[in-house]
């Protein structure tokens, strides 16, 4: 069972599996490379040394069997190279989190949790926009209040003003002057009768 | 503690040491016998030009690994973000492999603050209305109150109006 | 399975962020 190391992947952008392959064939890439080299330089060598009794396929075994050698030391090197690099350089430690995963360090949060809370998003916003159209309604309310009660003022200064006018004009109370007029009235009829009474 | 950095450097440099012990001049000159034997000094600096080139390589190739992966900042970002959470004990979180699982961590907090940026907003819009409301009733009373006092004083005109006509009687009589 | 691994990963890492910036623009707009 493989362990993709996706975190890791996360993290580096690669995978350390990937990057260990990377850098075991390139490493063998070298030691072949420079067993090669090895093998043309003597080659060359035996090229310049007359009467050479030593065959091109005898060099070719040495190399082999040196290469085989080495190439078995490599990949036991290598294995241990591997896990000592998997271990401990390209692994994120399991007690760690990466930062873009922060959030996770707290709650975890389940579906219904989540739904609650949309559906309680949603009650709040419906709630807050009566209490707006409320606010709305009741400075609508103000207004219309204010020109009531300023008609209202504007009739009681009318009336106000008419108490004025008979204030002006010597009459503290015009209810009080009326009943004087009728009782004078009166009075001045019961004289006109009694005048006319005694006339007769 | 050591940086992985170093651990990396170490690692490859102890790596090659011990390739370079295997491939030994012993080995090499078993191997290459019939030619050591021919030309033994031309055999020893093959050998040495061999492993020095060996080491070169690899070390470019190291050097090339560490640029292309920006290794260096990387690992260094590493053991900071090992180093602070050091004191953790228990295994960290780790992808459940349910993208909508793990994104609700994500996303949760920032819904509570919006819930709970609504809650304030609620609240203070409550709290405003009902200064207005106050405000309304008050309102609502000084009006009646001013309906009462014109109701009153047109009363009190109609009852002069009365008085008036009364007096309009007695006076054309 | 490596493309498929980093290309999974990639988005674990990037993915949240995104979608948070999304998220989060439409609580402002909401808001708004």
């Amino acid at each position: 069972s493989v362990d993709p190391m996706t975190y890791e992947a996360q993290f580096f952008g690669f995978t350390p599996q990937t990057c260990m392959l990377r850098i075991y064939i390139a490493f063998q890439d070298y030691l072949f490379e420079v067993m090669q080299a090895v093998e043309q330089v003597i080659l060359k060598k035996l090229d310049g040394i007359p009467n050479c009794e030593i065959t091109p396929v005898q060099i070719r075994k040495c190399t082999e069997k040196f290469l085989c050698f080495m190439k078995g030391r490599f990949d036991n090197l290598f294995v241990k190279m591997e896990q000592l690099f998997l271990q401990w350089i390209l692994r994120i430690p399991p007690n760690i989190l990466l930062p873009e995963d922060k959030s996770q360090e707290s709650h975890s949060y389940s579906e219904e949790e989540f739904q609650l809370l949309q559906k309680e998003i949603e009650q709040l916003q419906e709630k807050y926009k009566t209490e707006l159209c409320t606010k709305q309604a009741l400075l609508a309310e103000l207004e219309e209040q204010k020109l009531v009660q300023a008609k209202l003022r504007q009739t009681l200064t009318l009336f106000d003003e008419l108490q004025n006018v008979g204030r002006n004009h010597g009459t503290s109370d015009f209810r009080d002057s009326f009943v004087f007029l009728v009782q004078n009235s009166r009075k001045l009829q019961s004289i006109r009768d009694n005048v006319e009474k005694e006339s007769k | 503690t050591i940086s992985r950095l170093k651990l990396l450097d170490t690692t490859v440099d102890t790596f090659l040491q011990k390739l370079i012990a295997a491939g030994s001049y012993q080995r090499f000159t078993d191997c290459y016998k019939c030619f050591y034997q021919l030309q033994p000094e031309m055999t020893q600096r093959i050998y040495d030009k061999f492993m020095t080139q060996l080491q070169t390589s690899v070390r470019e190739e190291i050097s090339d690994i560490k640029a292309e992966g920006n290794l260096e900042a990387v690992l260094n970002a590493l053991d900071t973000i090992a180093e602070e959470g050091k004191d953790r004990k228990e295994l960290a979180w780790r992808p459940s492999g349910k993208p909508e699982e793990d994104l609700r961590s994500t996303l949760m907090p920032y819904f509570l603050q919006q819930r709970d940026a609504l809650q304030r907003c609620v609240r203070k819009q409550e709290a405003e209305n009902r200064q207005l409301a106050g405000a309304v009733l008050a309102g609502r009373r000084q009006v009646e109150e001013l309906q009462l006092q014109g109701q009153a004083q047109w009363q009190a005109w109609q009852a002069l109006h009365r008085g008036q006509k009364e007096l309009v009687a007695v006076l054309r009589e | 399975f490596d493309e498929i691994i980093v290309d999974l990963a990639t988005k674990r890492k990037q993915y949240p962020r995104k979608i948070l910036e999304c998220v989060i623009k439409i609580i402002k707009a909401k808001q708004e």
